[in-house]
This record gives structure tokens, C-alpha cells and sequence, in this order.
């Protein structure tokens, strides 16, 4: 999976 | 998702919904800085770039078309409506918000996480939404008054920021690989900006009076 970042974030 | 950043997303649409019933509801604009609005719509657009590229989840999507159409809104209803921008205080909002989309956009170009056109207009974006604020702030304190829905507005937005930090603190020590140097330094800037406006906004409401910021 991808590595989580604060780029899902608005 | 985590309860912070929700509740985050959610003060942060509270604060447009409030400022698009102010200037819906009283035809007026008074003490918003239109300057403040511009640097939104000029966020928004370029951090938003990826809804031409990603899909995280319909929530996401549309809440990045929520807050772009709603800024583009409000900036043209300053600009444009007949009644609307009237009501603008012109002669205060001075801030010379230019500088900030230069600086911003140089501090990008030193500071990303790759020298590509998306993560430099992502890191703009951060950059430019830690001080996007300024410009309301110094309008507010040079009116010294401030209506109940502005003070409303400015808070809910100060809101949004708080919980954006409990979610990166939340997210530091749930998540591996979590990438946050940039949003969290920027963060940490951008929410630092509205303690003195917190400030005297808790202590009107704590005497039950009108805000009133010291010149």
C-alpha cells in the first residue's frame, strides 16, 4: 500500500 | 479519517458557510479582507490540482469543489456584486498580499519534497495558507470593531487549524511513513498567527461584550 501521507488531507 | 481531522474539515466549512451568510443575509462585506479571500482561491487552486490526477474518496473530492467554488464565489461577490462590494472596506485592507504569494512561491522553490511542477505548487499551497490570514487579522484590528458573524468567521477558522494539529499528533503515532514536515512546520505558523485574535475573542465572550480589538 501506498505510505500514508498528509497529502489525503484538504 | 480520524475524529480530529473531521472535525477540522467540518470548522473549517463552518467558517465558509458563516462568511457566505454574512455577505448573503446583509449584502455586506465590511470588516473582510478581500485580500484574505484572493489568497484562498489562490490556495485552493493549486494545492487541488490533484483532483485532475488522484482520487482519495468522494468525500475528499467534493469537498476540494466545495471550498474552491465557494472562495471563487465569495472573491467575486467582493469584486463584482453591485450591493456587495459597496460594503467593502477598501481604505483598510492595504496589506500588500502580493509579497506573500512571491514569498510563498520562493520558499517553495527551496523547500519540496520533489522538484516537480505538483509538489512545488503543493508546497506553495501550505506555504501560502499559513499566512493567508494576515491580511483579515491586520483589517480587524485597524476597525478595532468587529461584527458578531466576522468574529464567528475569524474563530471558526482559527478552529479548523487547532484540530489539523491534534490530527497530525494523532496521525504521528497511528501511522508509519506519515510525511508531515512541511504541513506540520506550517501549521504550527499558521495557527500561531490567531492566538491573539483567540485571545481577546474568548475574553468578550467570557464578559459577554462586543469583540473589540486594541489598536
Amino acid at each position: 500500500a501506498e505510505p500514508s501521507s498528509v497529502k489525503d488531507e484538504l | 479519517m480520524n475524529i480530529f481531522r473531521l472535525a477540522g474539515d467540518m470548522t473549517h466549512l463552518m467558517s465558509i458557510l458563516v462568511l457566505l451568510l454574512k455577505i448573503y443575509a446583509t449584502k455586506s462585506c465590511s470588516g473582510i479582507s478581500l485580500k484574505t479571500q484572493e489568497l484562498y482561491a489562490v490556495v485552493f487552486l493549486a494545492r487541488y490540482l490533484d483532483l485532475l490526477t488522484d482520487f482519495f474518496s468522494l468525500y475528499n473530492t467534493v469537498m476540494k469543489v466545495v471550498f474552491i467554488v465557494s472562495s471563487l464565489a465569495i472573491v467575486w461577490c467582493m469584486r463584482y456584486h453591485r450591493a456587495v462590494r459597496r460594503t467593502y472596506d477598501r481604505e483598510l485592507d492595504t496589506f500588500r498580499h502580493y509579497f506573500l504569494i512571491l514569498g510563498s512561491f520562493v520558499l517553495a522553490l527551496i523547500f519540496h519534497e520533489k522538484f516537480t511542477v505538483r509538489e512545488i505548487f503543493w508546497a506553495f499551497s501550505i506555504y501560502l495558507e499559513a499566512v493567508a490570514i494576515l491580511p483579515q487579522l491586520v483589517l480587524l484590528q485597524r476597525s478595532g470593531n468587529v461584527d458578531n458573524l466576522t468574529g464567528q468567521y475569524v474563530f471558526f477558522l482559527g478552529a479548523y487549524r487547532g484540530f489539523y494539529i491534534l490530527n497530525w499528533i494523532y496521525r504521528y503515532f497511528t501511522e508509519a511513513h506519515f510525511g508531515r514536515w512541511i504541513a506540520s512546520i506550517s501549521g504550527l505558523v499558521q495557527t500561531a498567527l490567531y492566538a491573539d485574535f483567540f485571545y481577546y475573542y474568548f475574553l468578550s465572550w467570557k464578559n459577554n461584550a462586543k469583540l473589540k480589538l486594541p489598536a
